[in-house]
């Protein structure tokens, strides 16, 4: 699911990537 | 004197015998609000009465909503408050909330207190996980929560630590990452300071706009079986009926859009989707508890009527409404930009 405004989706890859190092192993 | 005093004091206690009325508490999501009712009154009365309390006119979309036994039901319109089978202790307690969603949240709601409703409605249920939100959509979400509460972001005003005593992220999301709240804090700093200049409704906006985007509301589910007794889970929204797989609530397995059903009955505690294309099957139905087959079957029609009334022009009465709306909206925009 990806959000219409190409804003919002770019802005939500962002902050996955900037949560990714931080992530429990069990995720 | 002595006697006019008397017969003063009797007439009132003989006014409180012949009380008429009864307490309520309807909670909203801001206010919780005190009515007293008359006891011949109407669910329209009531519902009436706490929409002009709050100045809302966009009354389609809401409801009122008591808990009986282990689930929920809406008051109905044309029945009396009392004639409802619910907990008669005064007050007796309903909670005004949305009921039917928009398609397109922001080409259909109009008032600010209707956004306003919707946004907490929904940041609510993300909150404490009735929806299912994505750790990114949280934190962005979380942004747009903030930068409605506190307006336009000033890194003079909004300094590390201001969010410490909010409530930002399901916990669940919080539980997945290793990081401390300074942590988090500083992430949704980042977000809000990217979307400086919004005011705090168009931030209230946005957040709807994202959710509804991510599929993150508007979708009523329900535990049922198929005729096959194989546990599955409906979702009804205003755009159909859906079929899940309880353990994939986003995905359905199928869906019935409201144009491509021909009817839905219920009888002998069935529901049966009969779909406008003869050759597809009939899907069949229920939940083992009445009660929810009753408010499974309101809610198709609800969501089936202003399905159908948002393919129809709007009556004058709603034209005139939503037009006093967006010029309100238009003058509170001309006077942010002057000043």
């Amino acid at each position: 699911n990806n959000p219409r405004n190409p804003h919002h989706h770019r802005a939500l890859q962002e902050i996955r990537r900037s949560l990714m190092p931080f992530a429990n192993e069990t995720t | 004197m002595a006697s006019v005093l008397a017969s003063k004091m009797g007439l009132n206690s003989l006014r409180r015998k012949q009380a008429k009325t009864f307490s309520v508490t309807v909670v909203t999501m801001d206010a919780d609000l005190e009515f007293s009712c008359e006891l011949k009154w109407k669910g329209k009365d009531l519902f009436e009465l706490v929409c002009r309390t709050l100045g809302l006119r966009e009354t389609w979309f809401f409801g009122l909503r008591y808990d009986v036994k282990d689930t929920v039901a809406w008051l109905k319109m044309d029945k009396k408050v009392l004639d409802h089978d619910m907990p008669k202790e005064e007050p007796i307690v309903f909670h005004f909330l949305a009921k039917f969603y928009p398609e397109n949240v922001e080409d259909e709601l109009v008032q600010d207190i209707t956004q306003h409703l919707f946004f907490l409605q929904v940041k609510t249920s993300i909150l404490e996980e009735e929806i299912y939100c994505p750790p990114e959509a949280s934190v962005l979400l979380a942004s747009y929560a903030i930068h409605a509460k506190y307006g336009d972001y000033d890194p003079n005003v909004h300094k590390p630590g201001f969010l410490s005593q909010e409530e930002l992220l399901p916990k669940r999301v919080i539980n997945l990452y290793q990081m401390t709240a300074e942590m988090w804090e500083e992430r949704i700093t980042v977000c809000y300071a990217e979307h400086r200049g919004r005011t705090r409704d168009e931030a209230e906006m946005e957040y709807l706009k994202i959710a509804q985007d991510l599929e993150m509301y508007g979708v009523n589910y329900f535990s049922i079986r198929n005729k096959k007794g194989t546990s599955l889970l409906l979702g009804v929204d205003a755009l159909g009926l859906h079929i899940y797989d309880p353990s994939n609530k986003l995905t359905p397995k199928i869906s019935f859009p409201w144009n491509e059903i021909r009817n839905i009955s219920y009888s002998d505690k069935e529901f049966a989707i009969k779909p406008l294309d003869k050759r597809a099957d009939v899907f069949k139905f229920n939940s083992s508890k009445l009660r929810v087959n009753k408010l499974i079957l309101q809610l198709c029609i609800g969501n089936h009527d202003l399905f159908m009334r948002r393919r129809r022009v709007d009556s004058l009465e709603v034209q005139q409404m939503k037009m006093q709306a967006r010029e309100e909206k238009a003058r509170k925009q001309m006077e942010r930009r002057r000043l």
